[in-house]
């Protein structure tokens, strides 16, 4: 995260491969299940085996011993609405929820984040010096209205996708965060809204930032889930 | 430090049987090595099978290429079964090799052993010397390997011909599809097994990694290194290259892209040379700001040119070393990923073809295209019956792989015919199916909608929202973490 600060963003969790190295974002949406972006994945048939996510800790790379840290592999990914670019992650076994282990809420179906509403990424992805690297980071954006950004974008955006407003200071998700969630406060609840795609610039200053917007695909979550 | 496995090929979860079934042998506890002793001590054992759950073994007379016998699939058994019994190559001068081959290398079928004619001969069968049936063999050391006499009363002997293990498989590139069972350094150093952590602890766990071929103690090369290797068995040498022979063919040419990569891109080869974050990549020749191994001249397939993302080594994506000392790597996850190529069973999808009146939103009739669909398609009744990524549906009155819970039983007006693509719970995503593959529950067929249309919603009121058991923190750990 470029122009962020280290915080607490309890359900970002870190993939891993199987060296053991971070390499995309994810959101805990059930204690078993995790959500993040298709780019990470070589395949929707991918054998995963020895990938992990890692949660519970704040660090990119904590000391072996750390006693929050929780490691688990992941069992199966399941891909999204092909125009989704969505992934679930089935883990091997449940997340202990605890202070640092936290679910993050899924939208209701089609839900449309109200303009100006300021909501978090966060991932342990590059800082462009901008912060300390080995820690989770985290950064406060404003949704910018869907119309307002399609403008800017000269039409290019799509519905499943969600925008922030661009800061006068390079603010945004940059490589090793995507995946993670943009997670906004409604009802006094974090609620996943968006996901954090690859783009070709970190935190540009005179374009939105694109998300997609998780709303458009959340009675697919549920369906995975449930079957 | 070598391990009593190393004499030994393992099959995980694998049972050999005799045809037809005979009493069960009789099983002795204890770990695989000390089965792998016991039998390598015993004459008549050729294999065994190890219980991991109970750590039962029962050494076995026979291997899968004896006859009368059957390979089964049992989830508690690994079968151990000796190198010897199984290669079709030879170490040395092959004195060693008990393999199946049985005729020479030009072609004449070997005489029995046990016979003496068409030719008079002194290499008589006995319990010890392994010459069996036909079956070539190295009775005197013959420095051209494995020989037999044949059936032609013109031709006494002849040998068979059969190669090296070095020479038996060839490699391309840098081997990483290499299988072949070369188990020693080029120096002469015994190979360490994969899934053993001794003398050497590593990374390289085969279950993490089934794609790499990680099998036994052979030589692999799983990490893009620049040829097959292996871990050793001398405490005082981590690791090894190996021998082997280079393909005189050409390698299959990859899946090459260039605006986006597939896969893990290692067939990407475009011209990205840059972070996301907009650090240039280093060049590939260049050893400055960061020292590596992936020189161009050592790496001929992987077209490590100037300082273009390339992924010689089978990681997530195509990456680089970055231009800035304190980044060494970086993904090139901002070249996008290519789109899956998919289609509908028969003809592709084609969203703008004529639609048939049945189809319009609102028709009374059932809409029977089978190329689009409109709405949600929760009215189409046409006969696709594939997923997106080509996996036969399964039949919705089917209870296997899947058990379904919308059937034609529980949703009697949803048209829930054969096994074709049906959308009875109004998904938004389109027309799905139940699948017969296990690991796959669900997922959309390969139908595209008629028309594009608006899925967003108004705004909701923030209070007409309610969550359970979900979204919250401990701010103070925010604070703290600051």
């Amino acid at each position: 995260v470029v122009g962020g600060q280290p915080g607490n963003s309890p359900w970002t969790v870190s993939i891993r491969n199987r060296a053991g190295a971070h390499f995309c974002g994810g959101s805990l949406v059930r204690e078993q299940w995790v959500v993040s972006t298709r780019q990470c994945f070589a395949s929707c048939d991918a054998d995963l085996a020895g990938y992990e996510v890692q949660l519970g800790t704040l660090f990119k790379d904590p000391r072996p011993g750390d006693p929050d840290q929780q490691s688990i592999p992941i069992l199966r990914i399941v891909c999204g609405p092909s125009e989704s670019q969505l992934v679930m992650l089935k883990l091997a076994r449940p997340a202990t929820l605890n202070a640092r282990v936290a679910l993050i809420c899924l939208p209701p179906e089609r839900y449309v984040v109200p303009a100006g509403t300021v909501c978090e990424i966060a991932g342990w992805g590059e800082t462009r010096g901008t912060a300390d690297g080995s820690v989770l980071n985290v950064a406060r954006l404003p949704v910018m209205a869907h119309e307002e950004c399609n403008a800017a974008l000269r039409g290019r955006l799509r519905e499943g996708e969600l925008c922030t407003a661009p800061l006068h200071a390079g603010v945004g998700a940059c490589e090793g965060d995507y995946g993670g969630p943009l997670a906004c406060l409604t009802a006094d609840c974090w609620v996943l809204e968006g996901v954090i795609t690859p783009s070709r610039v970190c935190a540009r200053t005179d374009q939105p930032a694109l998300f997609i917007r998780v709303s458009l695909y959340v009675d697919w979550v549920h369906k995975v889930m449930r079957m | 430090h070598r391990s009593p496995l190393n004499d030994f090929q393992r099959l995980r979860a694998t049972e050999l049987l005799p045809v037809p079934a005979e009493p069960p042998v009789p099983a002795e506890r204890g770990p695989a090595e000390l089965c792998a002793r016991r039998c390598a001590a015993s004459l008549p054992c050729r294999a065994f099978h190890h219980d991991r759950q109970s750590q039962l073994c029962q050494l076995l007379p026979w291997t899968q290429h004896s006859p009368h016998v059957r390979l089964q699939r049992n989830i508690h058994y690994d079968l151990y079964q000796k190198k010897e019994f199984l290669r079709d190559c030879i170490v040395g001068d092959g004195t060693s090799y008990r393999g199946t081959r049985d005729t020479t290398e030009r072609g004449l079928r070997c005489q029995p052993w046990r016979a003496t004619t068409p030719h008079d001969h002194r290499f008589l069968p006995s319990p010890r010397n392994g010459l069996e049936e036909n079956f070539c063999r190295n009775p005197d050391r013959d420095k051209r390997g494995p020989w037999c006499y044949t059936v032609d009363p013109n031709t006494r002997h002849q040998s068979c011909g059969i190669k090296q293990c070095e020479d038996a498989v060839c490699m391309t590139c840098n081997g990483e599809d290499y299988r072949g069972s070369v188990d020693h350094t080029e120096s002469g150093i015994e190979c360490q097994r994969w899934d053993l952590q001794h003398p050497h602890t590593h990374p390289y766990h085969p279950h993490k990694y089934p794609d790499k071929g990680l099998d036994d103690n052979y030589c692999r090369n799983p990490d893009g290194s620049e040829r097959p290797w292996c871990y050793t068995t001398d405490p005082g040498q981590e690791r090894g290259y190996c021998r082997i022979r280079l393909c005189k063919k050409r390698p299959r040419a990859l899946n090459v892209t260039t605006g986006c990569f597939r896969g893990k891109g290692e067939g990407y080869r475009g011209r990205v040379n840059v972070t996301v974050s907009g650090i240039p990549c280093q060049r590939w020749d260049a050893q400055a700001p960061h020292q590596h191994l992936f020189v161009p001249e050592k790496y001929p397939c992987k077209d490590l040119r100037e300082n273009y993302c390339r992924n010689p080594d089978g990681s997530e994506a195509p990456w680089c070393f970055t231009a800035r000392p304190t980044v060494r790597v970086a993904f090139c996850f901002h070249i996008r990923r290519c789109p899956d190529e998919l289609g509908a069973e028969g003809e592709p999808p084609a969203p703008t073809r004529g639609v048939p009146a049945g189809c319009q939103p609102g028709a009374s009739a059932p809409c029977l295209a089978s190329d689009c669909y409109h709405g949600h398609g929760e009215r189409y009744r046409g006969h696709v019956s594939k997923t997106r990524k080509g996996i036969t549906c399964q039949p919705w009155a089917a209870q296997a792989p899947h058990v379904p819970q919308i059937s034609p039983a529980t949703h009697p007006e949803a048209h829930l015919e054969e096994n074709y693509c049906r959308n009875p719970d109004n998904d938004s995503h389109g027309p799905w199916c139940y699948t017969m593959d296990p690991r796959t529950p669900f997922d959309y067929c390969a139908i595209k909608p008629c028309l594009a249309r608006p899925q967003l919603a108004p705004t909701l009121p923030a209070d007409a929202v309610a969550f359970e058991r979900c979204g919250q923190r401990d701010e103070r750990l925010q604070l703290k973490g600051r």
